[in-house]
């Protein structure tokens, strides 16, 4: 099943705010811009990190973890090969 | 565990709580948070100090909607707080909105999600180990919270092990005050006895035999048992197949005929006893043994003369290639009895009152002397008048 891009406005906003979604969500309108590819790969990165079934479906465990009290730092905080490297 | 890349160059931080809670006393407040801290001084050299005025290290305050850093808080629920990682300055926000409680499970654990905000203020992100205290989310108040082994290996990567402290012993494993051991069970001390699963959860491990269950000491087996599973891990049926615990979410999974049950401690989670094959596509029903193994963290089951490879993360999860012949283990024999991967790092395959210790890095049963196989009683149930199993096990 894929998922529909902008039929679930509230995941797509977690999944930028946590770090999984390189975009900024906060102008709803840029959900527009979101590749589904991009946003497949978002909750599955996301299924991965809350060791659920990796489907990059929005099922209904996925969304019950998001909805769970968490803390505000992001999952995601760049990564090695982004940071600068040490000669 | 994840580390963001920063870390304080001294070890004696300061704090102030800058701002307290509306509705909750000062002096909990002030007590909570400095046991909170105390998580992470009582396995590192850290030192944390509360300073009324002048520069501090960690800034603490409780605080609403936006407060200044432009992360605002959202009311109750969704995000109960934040930190800054040390090149940040470490600051701790928590959001005011929230009802924070002390040992209560009713409200947010004050003691719990501030533990966790400042492992973020020592330089630690978010673990994927869902038992950690560095997952980012809130699993309610646990009364006998006690930090995962993820978590100290994470602050002691940035900390060192705190030499001038008396700490925890050399093995992985977190252990309190020694069990009383009782010898000479009599069920478990028969000769040939055949054991139904054993695994390990949060650094116990159990045995499991009919309906019955034991939690096994370091040499031998602990006081007060057997005790019926039933009683001890309420749905759950007695003669089960298999059983493991999976430390990336820190959950049992135990498996009778075509079905599986999974636990939280000691309680199922809703929505069980599932089918194997929903589950665990690809893994037969009966189940002769099932572990967690060390050498690259998949799960393994084993049936009859073959066993199977289960990665969680692959599709399918079962490679085509599989099921292949247990001769694959070198030494370890066909209809196993149970597995386990014991926390000093060796897998113990268990048949017929005896086990055998596999080397995962030689890949092989262990040559040692005396010889594996071995008889269980006087080395795991602390029968007879051998020394238990301990001398044996740490060759």
């Amino acid at each position: 099943a894929a998922p529909v891009v902008n039929s679930d406005p509230q995941a797509m906003f977690y999944l930028s705010q946590f770090g999984y979604l390189n975009a900024n969500l906060k102008n709803p309108g840029s959900g527009n811009l979101i590749s589904e590819d991009a946003l497949i790969s978002a909750i599955k990165d996301f299924q991965a990190f809350a060791q659920l079934n990796i489907t990059g479906v929005m099922d209904d465990e996925t969304k019950e973890v998001m909805s769970m009290p968490r803390c505000g730092v992001r999952d995601k905080i760049g990564t090695a090969g982004r940071a600068r490297r040490r000669r | 565990y994840a580390l963001q890349g920063s870390r304080w160059r001294v070890k004696a931080l300061t704090y102030r709580i800058s701002s307290y809670p509306r509705n909750v006393k000062r002096s909990e407040v002030d007590a909570e948070l400095a046991r909170a801290f105390n998580v992470w001084s009582e396995y590192t050299d850290l030192t944390f100090t509360p300073k009324a005025s002048g520069q501090v290290h960690i800034d603490v305050r409780f605080a609403r909607g936006e407060h200044g850093d432009g992360d605002p808080f959202d009311g109750p629920g969704g995000t109960l707080a934040h930190a800054y990682f040390p090149v940040y300055g470490g600051d701790a926000h928590f959001d005011d909105a929230e009802s924070w409680t002390f040992r209560s499970y009713r409200g947010t654990n004050l003691f719990q999600v501030a533990a966790h905000e400042f492992g973020h203020s020592l330089g630690l992100s978010h673990s994927d180990v869902r038992a950690s205290l560095m997952a980012p989310f809130y699993r309610g108040y646990d009364s006998s919270f006690k930090l995962h082994e993820d978590d100290i290996q994470a602050i002691q990567s940035l900390y060192g092990t705190g030499k001038s402290k008396n700490k925890r012993p050399a093995s992985a494993q977190v252990t309190e005050a020694p069990e009383k051991t009782i010898p000479n069970d009599p069920e478990l001390c028969r000769s040939g006895i055949k054991i139904d699963a054993i695994f390990t959860e949060s650094s116990s491990t159990y045995l499991f035999k009919g309906d019955s269950y034991w939690k096994l000491t370091e040499d031998g087996v602990a006081a007060g048992y057997p005790r019926s599973i039933s009683s001890g891990w309420p749905g759950l049926p007695g003669s089960i197949d298999a059983a493991f615990t999976y430390s990336k979410n820190g959950r049992t999974y135990f498996f009778k005929g075509s079905q599986y049950y999974r636990f939280s401690g000691k309680t199922m989670d809703d929505g069980y006893p599932k089918m194997i094959s929903d589950g665990f596509q690809g893994i037969p029903s009966s189940v002769d043994a099932a572990f967690v193994w060390s050498g690259n963290g998949k799960i393994y089951f084993f049936k009859d003369g073959q066993f199977y490879r289960f990665d969680p993360t692959a599709k399918p999860p079962v490679k085509s290639t599989y099921p292949k012949p247990i001769a694959n283990w070198a030494g370890v024999p066909d209809n196993l009895d149970a597995a386990l991967q014991y926390t000093n790092g060796y897998t113990y395959f268990f048949k017929g009152g005896q086990y055998y210790r596999f080397n995962d890095r030689t890949f092989a049963v262990d040559s040692a002397d005396p010889p594996f196989p071995r008889a269980v009683g006087p080395w795991w149930f602390g029968c007879n008048t051998m020394n238990g199993r301990g001398s044996g096990m740490m060759q």
